[in-house]
């Protein structure tokens, strides 16, 4: 799991059997006490107007396992609509399948100051299950758990190694140098978890679990490739770079842009992946974002 | 690419979870994402304390957040910060 603070935004990123959203409260209370944000709207019944508000996730494995508003995605949706008066939520994929994706965003709230960045945001996710055998080998660390051996710190260098075996940090071609921050983690009895920052504001994270039979990994990224490449590189090679990695039998891609432009680009670059058929494609307007979101399946 | 030298600058780091912790049944696979963007942009951000500086979310102090993800079912195993964000790294 993973969470990264800017200054004005927050994205919180959580595996297994968390309780991502029974945080909420204590969050928009801790950030009125400590800031004097003022984040209630007087015209919506109290609640919370934060400028934007994204939650997501691919239908569960184990849904059952879950723990209280996160065994249903209705129950997760009424319990955001408690705090946020202006929610939508949407089922993307096929309802019959359980490889849906589920989406709940709010209307962005108006600009209240004039803001010199015209930064364009854009969020990379691919989602991939089936690994290959042999790929989701390098993700299973022999070591000890043992609180009498902390100073070793296992751990972070076998999450270390994971990275450079594995070639993770070379998912973007960092033509401009730009400063580069890694952290990852080996799990015990197995699994990788990994933050890497770029040019000290972007990130891309990924979280895996090699088990067999359920094999799954995430790969997310708010980085712009073509900034940090020098437009050598787009992100349908990002795309190839993680899926070499990984060899999934089946993944979705999902991509947020503000720039409908990047976002179509994107469509037309990943229509024919080597190895894949594409089985979904689905691009939603939502409000000042677009959203593609595609699923293939190996052949 | 990265370095060993990223093995060594954690802003902090909690050894003893990173060497007891044991995932065994605790993972699922699909995560839950959830971002929240306060204002559009960190120059939005308003200055609520009559100083100089304005308060951010990065002021916010380790415990609390520490607090937070108790919620959440996590903890914290090691912070990565640059000069415009923190990256945690958590359990589970």
């Amino acid at each position: 799991s993973s969470l990264f603070i800017y200054d004005h935004r927050l994205t919180l990123k959580t595996c297994g059997t968390t309780t991502t959203l029974l945080c909420l409260e204590r969050l928009l209370d801790v950030v009125q006490e400590q800031l004097g944000w003022r984040l209630k709207n007087p015209d919506t019944n109290g609640k919370y107007s934060p400028f934007k508000v994204f939650y997501s996730r691919r239908c569960f494995m184990f849904p059952l396992k879950q723990r209280g508003i996160h065994k249903s995605w209705s129950s997760e949706v009424d319990y955001l609509n408690q705090f946020f008066s202006n929610g939508r939520s949407y089922l993307v994929g096929r309802n019959d399948q359980s490889n849906h994706w589920n989406l709940y965003v709010t209307e962005s709230q108006p600009v209240i100051a004039t803001s010199n960045s015209s930064q364009n945001d854009e969020t990379l996710e691919v989602l991939m299950t089936g690994i290959d055998p042999s790929s989701a080998k390098q993700f299973v660390s022999e070591r000890s758990v043992d609180a009498a051996s902390s100073n070793a710190d296992e751990g972070h260098l076998l999450g270390y190694n994971i990275t450079k075996s594995t070639g993770l940090d070379r998912v973007y071609d960092n033509r401009t140098q730009v400063n580069f921050t890694h952290d990852a983690f080996a799990f015990t009895p197995c699994g990788y978890s990994s933050n890497m920052v770029l040019d000290e504001q972007f990130y891309y994270t990924l979280h895996v679990t090699p088990e067999k039979g359920w094999s799954y990994a995430s790969f997310e990224s708010n980085v712009p490739v073509r900034q940090v490449s020098n437009n050598e590189q787009d992100n349908s090679q990002v795309l190839a770079n993680v899926l070499a990695v990984f060899q999934p039998a089946e993944f979705c891609l999902t991509f947020f842009s503000k720039d409908s432009l990047t976002l179509n680009q994107l469509a037309q670059l990943v229509q024919n992946i080597k190895n894949y058929s594409k089985r979904d494609r689905i691009i939603y307007d939502l409000d000042d974002y677009q959203l593609l979101y595609m699923r293939f399946e190996k052949r | 690419t990265v370095t060993i030298h990223e093995l060594t600058n954690h802003t902090y780091i909690d050894k003893e979870l990173s060497a007891a912790l044991d995932s065994t049944d605790a993972f699922e696979g699909p995560e839950k994402l959830l971002e929240i963007w306060f204002y559009a942009h960190s120059e939005d951000i308003p200055n609520t304390n009559n100083k100089a500086s304005k308060r951010t979310l990065r002021d916010i102090p380790l415990d609390q957040w520490v607090e937070i993800l108790k919620l959440v079912k996590c903890e914290v195993l090691s912070i990565k910060s640059t000069k415009q964000m923190h990256a945690f790294l958590l359990s589970e």
